[in-house]
């Protein structure tokens, strides 16, 4: 885990509403991160904001707005979007999937209840 | 100097640090944004 990850990390295109969160974002990180690290990253960043926005801001209560739930996707050929496994390692994600040298992209959408 | 946001997260015990700036310019070392 001593490598770091660039990650260029926006909504996923269709997944999600034009005016929720449209922002890039450009975030570096250890390789040993997780997917599921990155997704509890995404929901605590949100949840700051949001409250911010509504002049809100305990820490309570970013605790509770951060159990919002992200899946992580990663394009892949023909213009599809694979969901990534919560436990994998972005180092790993990057060998697997990405494998040229800059930026991995990612993309987000809150996770579909079942 | 532009702004980064320093964030730590932990997950079963694992903490990582994840750093956010708000353009990509200057941030990333593999690769400039256009």
């Amino acid at each position: 885990g001593g490598s770091e990850i660039e990650l260029v990390f926006r909504p996923h295109p269709t997944l999600m509403e034009k005016e929720d969160s449209a922002q890039t974002r450009y975030i570096k990180t250890s390789g040993n991160a997780t997917v599921d690290h990155l997704s509890k990253y995404l929901a605590v960043r949100l949840a700051l904001e949001e409250m911010r926005k509504n002049g809100e801001g305990s820490p309570i209560n970013v605790e509770a707005a951060s159990e919002k739930q992200y899946t992580i996707y990663i394009p892949t050929a023909n213009n599809q979007f694979t969901v990534l496994n919560g436990s994998f390692s972005l180092e790993l994600v990057s060998e697997k999937y990405w494998k040229v040298n800059k930026p991995m992209e990612l993309y987000f959408a809150p996770t579909k209840e079942h | 100097p532009e702004e980064v946001i320093v964030t730590d997260i932990t997950i079963n015990s694992l903490t990582v640090t994840f750093r956010e700036a708000l353009v990509a310019r200057g941030f990333f070392r593999s690769w400039e944004m256009e």
